[in-house]
């Protein structure tokens, strides 16, 4: 998958990609101060093309916050509401606003869930479909934070390390390999990285075509912009 | 060449506007037809113009979304139920006043229309979706596209695509408003396996109406034809969880039928209604094959049969009915609950008295053109009326002749007797409009079709019961599908023909469908989806005619519904745009007309809009959608 972060105060959008195995899951937001977080299941595609590099994509999402008692397990398939305790499941044909204890979930049908937590953040869910016919591709999620002000400084996490500013300066912009690809040497966290200019997609606002974004590319697992390792962010379970 | 040349030269901007495109793309998938209408126009004076955005668009299609785009900003529709709505307008509304777009203009088609005043030096952008599932009739489906570009178009275009998975038998593209030979040129059409596509792309000389001319000879109809092949009896579709299947057999035998005409002969029918009547019941009776039976009954204020029982399509008996027909003389008053009855014991005599004819299709026909005023004359007590005497045995067809007909009323019957209701326009060419009805239910091929289908599969069907199937015409078929059924769902046709019983059972073919998705992609699973909601919305609209209040509104809430979930503009659903007004701050609603709308002339003059500077927050049809921020930090496909 690609992590996209936007840096306002830079007016500029950094970019990653984590290339793991599919069943690995990652954690993409965790707050310690309320317990409140989100991790991603890694599928891959049905069929792997032999010398081909597979892309992984999110297969499954676990969001919870452990001061309301909610969990939410999102799937291409289905929707489930505390999972551990038997909870309702809805389909991404309904149309649906569940509210629980500070949390409200909509799901548009066919298309996005939104969550919003009280003192918290506004978190989306993308639905990708491929067509059914695929032999090779299956449906997948993409995640977004809408808004995450009210996270507090200790939030970590793929995404979460990012909700608060980040500086960088970015020089020496020259041709790369791919000349419609400049790469820029780019000082982040007093080191300095080598990053290439490039397109990636974002899907929040519209789940069939995305809106491309010009964003610095980090090699290598955003090894450098990321504290510590990306194997430092899997972890256990999807809760 | 040079002449082209000269043509190019002309001035195609009236008044400093000019249509830089007009594109119109319908992509048809199994028989569902998604048309986008795109129109540019660019207003290179130095002071502000208004442009208009008119076009026409069948009556059966469902409008699905508008937008406009100016000096960068977007302006799209917002689809609401019509109460809400009309809550929002009421002061407009209570005061008889609406900034429609749409009217009703003509016989099959609607106008759409907005009028905008466009800032100087700049371009506006116009595009409007709508879909229809296209109607199998007289062996082919046709599609319409009225053409009407008020001035010369630098990029005017139609493009056809047609998906069918059965594969295309014929294709055809006509424009009655080219000269033959510019026909030719301009419209290009291939169809080969399950494609078949059509582009007419004129230039702005091939436009011109004359070589120095600045008017366009576009104004007509693009109609394309075509149909698909029949080698499989199965045509079965089944794409995320929802299916169509269409029945439409060929090579059967065409079945003797009994057929009873019940024909109006009030005052009011007087002078070219008649005459043109008396024309079409000459050439119907001309066309009677050997075998079959019929009998006409006259309606004014008294009732009267030509034979009073059926008899048989002899020459010598065709030849005594033309010449009652030629005869007959007009009544005063409507007795027609009356002649109804008369016409219904005709056909229920059948039973009785003539048995070896109890394997024949059964068919009524009534023509009227009023109001009952004679014999029983409440309207509910005369369906109570045709209702137990006809107890399903046979469909009865209304055709409601000129503007005084209540043709709600011819339609709730028809529907209660498995038939349907048409109008026929009081216009030179009613004969026609007759003899054109009588031909799509002349050839009779299948009675008590069933089409069932695993009972734990389906959640959601469309009409599976059709009284008659008629040769050149198509049954369809639609449903939900509950979640795993989609592997083993099958479909089977049971149905009576001439001499046989009639049985098949269609399976769902994975691999084909597969193939089919590879295909197709989205768009199938997409249209197979809004085929059933399009069919399933239209059915329940009609249902909604014949039942008591409570039912109604659970039905009229059901169609909303659906009609919101699906972004259509129905009859109970109402598009409005935001950021544009007129000079009363109404804003631009997009409604489906009423059957009985007042004809154009009627209607006061159109309002013409301002678009706000600002382009408005976008809004969806689901109030829960948020509105997101502009940049987002997330994670996605890579």
């Amino acid at each position: 998958p690609h992590f996209i972060i936007h840096v306002p105060q830079k007016e500029d959008t950094l970019c990653f990609n984590i290339n793991e195995e599919p069943g690995v899951i990652l954690s993409l937001v965790q707050d310690p101060n309320t317990g409140f977080s989100v991790n991603g299941q890694l599928i891959g595609n049905k069929a792997r093309s032999p010398g081909q590099h597979d892309g992984t994509y999110f297969g499954r999402l676990g969001i919870a916050n452990p001061a309301t008692d909610f969990q939410l397990e999102v799937t291409p398939q289905n929707i489930t509401l505390n999972p551990g305790f038997g909870g309702p499941v809805f389909s991404w044909r309904d149309q649906a606003v569940l509210r629980q204890d500070g949390v409200v979930v909509t799901i548009n049908k066919k298309r996005n869930l939104v969550v919003s937590v009280d003192d918290g953040g506004t978190f989306e869910v993308v639905l990708h479909r491929v067509w059914k016919g695929s032999s090779v591709h299956q449906d997948f999620l993409g995640f977004y934070v809408l808004d995450s002000h009210r996270m507090s400084a200790r939030t970590h996490g793929l995404l979460g390390q990012f909700f608060h500013p980040i500086g960088f300066e970015v020089s020496d912009i020259h041709p790369g390999s791919d000349p419609t690809k400049p790469d820029a040497t780019m000082v982040v966290r007093n080191r300095r990285l080598t990053v290439t200019r490039g397109l990636q997609k974002d899907y929040s606002k519209d789940p069939w075509h995305g809106a491309e974004v010009s964003c610095w590319f980090i090699h290598n697992n955003g090894a450098g912009l990321i504290d510590g390792a990306y194997t430092d962010y899997i972890v256990p379970d999807i809760f | 060449s040079k002449s082209s040349e000269k043509r190019q030269a002309v001035d195609t901007a009236v008044d400093g506007v000019f249509i830089r495109s007009l594109k119109v793309n319908c992509k048809v998938t199994s028989r569902f037809a998604h048309y986008v209408v795109t129109s540019q126009v660019v207003n290179t004076a130095n002071e502000a113009r208004e442009v208009a955005f008119d076009l026409e668009i069948p009556k059966t299609a469902f409008i699905s979304d508008f937008a406009v785009t100016a000096d960068g900003n977007a302006f799209i529709g917002d689809i609401k139920d019509k109460v809400t709505a009309w809550k929002q307008y009421r002061k407009a509304a209570i005061s008889g006043e609406n900034a429609g777009l749409v009217r009703a203009s003509g016989r099959t088609m609607e106008q759409f229309t907005i009028h905008l005043t466009v800032n100087p030096q700049s371009k506006v952008t116009f595009q409007l979706t709508y879909e229809e599932v296209l109607k199998r009739n007289h062996m082919q489906y046709e599609i319409v596209i009225k053409v009407k570009p008020k001035q010369l178009v630098h990029h005017f275009e139609i493009d056809v695509d047609i998906f069918e998975p059965q594969g295309i038998s014929k294709l055809d593209a006509q424009a009655s408003f080219l000269p033959k030979e510019l026909a030719a040129q301009t419209i290009k059409k291939s169809f080969s396996g399950k494609k078949g596509h059509v582009l007419f792309r004129p230039t702005v000389s091939q436009q011109q109406s004359c070589p120095t001319c600045s008017t366009s000879l576009l104004n007509g109809h693009f109609k394309v034809t075509y149909d698909v092949s029949r080698d499989k009896i199965c045509d079965l579709l089944v794409a995320n969880n929802h299916f169509a299947h269409f029945f439409a057999p060929q090579n059967l035998t065409n079945m003797n039928k009994n057929v009873v005409f019940v024909i109006d002969i009030s005052g009011s029918m007087r002078g070219q209604k008649v005459k043109q009547t008396k024309e079409a019941l000459l050439k119907i009776l001309g066309d009677m094959q050997p075998g079959d039976y019929f009998d006409l009954v006259l309606f004014g204020t008294r009732v009267q049969s030509w034979k009073g029982s059926l008899v048989q399509a002899s020459e010598a008996n065709l030849q005594a009915a033309q010449d009652f027909v030629r005869g007959f003389s007009l009544d005063e008053a409507t007795n027609l609950n009356g002649g109804l009855l008369r016409g219904i014991e005709i056909l229920n005599q059948v039973q009785e008295s003539l048995p070896e004819l109890s394997n024949h299709a059964s068919i009524l026909i009534m023509l009227t053109d009023g109001d009952p005023t004679e014999g029983v004359t409440d309207r509910s007590q005369i369906l109570k009326n045709v209702r137990n005497a006809i107890r399903g045995r046979f469909p009865l067809y209304n055709l409601g002749f000129g503007h005084n007909v209540d043709f709600n009323f011819l339609e709730v019957m028809s529907m209660e007797n498995n038939g349907r209701a048409q109008r026929i326009y009081e216009d030179h060419d009613a004969t026609q409009q007759l003899q054109g009805f009588y031909s799509q239910v002349a050839k009779p091929l299948l009675v008590d079709v069933d089409l069932q289908y695993p009972q734990d599969a389906v959640l959601a069907l469309t009409q599976n019961h059709h009284k008659q199937y008629y040769e050149g015409s198509e049954i369809v078929v639609a449903g939900r599908i509950a979640d795993n059924k989609q592997s083993s769902f099958k479909a089977d046709v049971q149905a009576h023909g001439e001499g046989q019983e009639f049985s098949i059972t269609c399976l769902v073919d994975e691999e084909e469908m597969k193939k089919l998705l590879r295909e197709r992609g989205h768009m199938l699973e997409n249209h197979v989806e809004r085929l059933w909601a399009y069919l399933t919305i239209q059915e329940l609209l009609a249902k909604r005619m014949k039942v008591d209040r409570e039912e109604r509104a659970n039905l009229s809430s059901q169609a909303l519904q659906m009609s919101l979930d699906y972004g259509f503009v129905t009859p109970l659903t109402s598009m409005s745009i935001r950021g544009m007004a007129d000079q009363d701050g109404l804003k631009p609603t997009i409604d489906k007309p009423s059957e009985d709308s007042p004809p154009l002339e009627m209607l006061g003059p159109r309002r013409t809009f301002v678009l706000s500077a600002l382009q408005p927050s976008p809004t969806h049809s689901s109030s829960n959608t948020q509105r997101l921020p502009d940049r987002v930090t997330g994670v996605d496909t890579d």
